[in-house]
This record gives C-alpha cells, structure tokens and sequence, in this order.
C-alpha cells in the first residue's frame, strides 16, 4: 500500500 | 504603515474562498514585491502560496516589510461583506494589533470599513527550489476541477501519469475504477480550452483526491490550471490570477512502502 508523505521530506524549512 | 488599494476586490475575496478550507491562520507577508503568504496545512502534506504583486494594485504603500497574522475564517467572513464590485483597501500601522479593510462600491456611495484583530503565528517556511519538471499539464481549469470531483466518488487517492498519449487520471474504490485520459488539443478556438502537455519524461505520481478537491476551490481565480509534476517531486497545481501573481498549491505525493 502507499503511504501519505510530506512536504518537510523534499522541502527544507528555511 | 500599509495601504494597499485593489480596485478588483473580488479577486481577493475568490483568494480566501480558495485557501480558507486548506489552512486556518497564516501570516500575510507584505513588501516592496507583493502581498503574499506560504502556509501548509495542519498535516504538513499540502502547502498554499500565493502572491499579489504590487504592480496590481491601484496604491501600494508598504513603508516596511509586514508579517500580519490572520484566521483565514475570519478574514474571509469580513472580505464576503465586501460587494464583488467593490473597490478593497487593507491598511495596517507598523506594529499594529488591527488590519483594517475598507469597501468602496464603484459609485463611491457606500464606504464600510472593518476592523480584524492580528494574531501571532509560528509558522514554519519552507525553501522550495526553482525546479525543473518532468511534465507540465496546462487545461481548462473547469475540467480539472470536474474530473478531481468525479473521481472522488469512486476513490480516494488519484494516480497521474503523463505519456505521450496524454495525461491520464485514474481511481479505484470499492465499487469500482476510474480512468479519465485527457489528450492534447490545441486547436480549440479559445486557447483557454486547450488542454497542452509539456512532456520531457514520462510521470506517474498517486495523490489524495481530497487535497485535490480542496485545490479546485481555486477555480474561479483562472480559466485554466497548470499541473507541474516530476517523479521525485511534490505536484504543484498552479491557477494564475491575472496580471497580478498566483495561487500555487503543493501536495506531497503518496509513496509506495
């Protein structure tokens, strides 16, 4: 099954 | 101090109508370049940007950069007593607890003002970087919107995946599947109808239908939607607000275990 990712995993918090 | 005067007030009225649902409090950050606002959702899956630039406002005074902390239910709740032909004003003093927004109907007749309480926000910012993407999707904003709410009652989730054949947009539930493909067409007779694929490489990403779904909120704002995927990317679905900036919507994409 897929599974929900978030953004934090390909955008840095700044 | 801030004045900010847009003679469209509607646009900015259909801008909270579109990201209300997705985020509860941001903060509007106000500038030399625009009025403008990242926020992510409460699950950190979707994020809204959007951007007014000064260019499109009739006055634009922003003496200094401005973070100012809004409930978007409430600010939406005071910019729907605003007529859709009305002439809008936002104006904020440096350091201000208070954003005012002030309603002019066209023939002057009528002036309301409306006072909202600040609030301070953490909010966090993400950095997303100028990308190159694998597929871009432009189509009618009204047949994006369509097939986003048809799938939805089928599944949940929905898988896009661009070839050169077209962008096809699939679901499965418990009653059943979906598959909606959407070719090229470029010889409407209104470019607003043209459905164009920008395809450098072939993509197939799985998405919750529900973001989706929120995103299309933003239908009024533009005829047409552009759709920018890449295999290693979140999807940004973009509707452009005319001659003045945007609203862009991030969503992370489903990843198989």
């Amino acid at each position: 099954d897929s599974k929900q990712s978030t953004l934090t995993r390909f955008f840095k918090k700044v | 101090m801030l004045e900010l005067r847009l003679v469209q007030g509607s646009l900015l009225k259909k801008v909270l109508e579109s990201i209300k649902e997705l985020v509860t409090d941001a903060n509007f950050d106000c500038s030399s370049t625009g009025f403008s606002l990242q926020a992510m959702d409460s699950s950190h899956v979707a994020l809204v940007a959007l951007l007014l630039r000064s260019e499109g406002f009739e006055h634009y005074r922003c003496d200094r950069n401005m973070s100012m902390g809004m409930n978007l239910n409430n600010m939406a709740k005071m910019l729907k007593c605003a007529g859709n032909d009305d002439i809008i004003t936002i104006k904020a003093d440096d350091g201000g607890d208070t954003v005012t927004f002030m309603f002019e109907s066209p023939t002057q007749d009528k002036i309301s003002d409306f006072e909202m309480k600040l609030m301070d926000i953490d909010s966090e910012h993400l950095g997303i970087p100028e990308a190159e993407y694998h597929a871009i999707v432009k189509m009618p904003s009204s047949e994006f919107a369509r097939i986003c709410r048809d799938l939805s009652s089928i599944g949940d989730t929905v898988v896009i995946s661009v070839t050169k054949e077209g962008v096809k947009f699939s679901t499965k539930g418990d009653i059943g599947s979906a598959n909606i493909v959407c070719r090229q067409n470029t010889s409407v007779d209104k470019p607003e109808e043209a459905t164009v694929i920008d395809m450098n490489e072939p993509v197939s990403l799985t998405f919750a239908l529900r973001y989706m779904n929120s995103f299309t909120k933003a239908t009024p704002l533009s005829n047409t939607v552009s759709i920018s995927l890449s295999n290693e990317l979140p999807v940004v679905v973009e509707y452009k607000i005319a001659e003045m900036g945007y609203v862009r919507f991030y969503l992370a994409p489903k990843i198989e275990e």
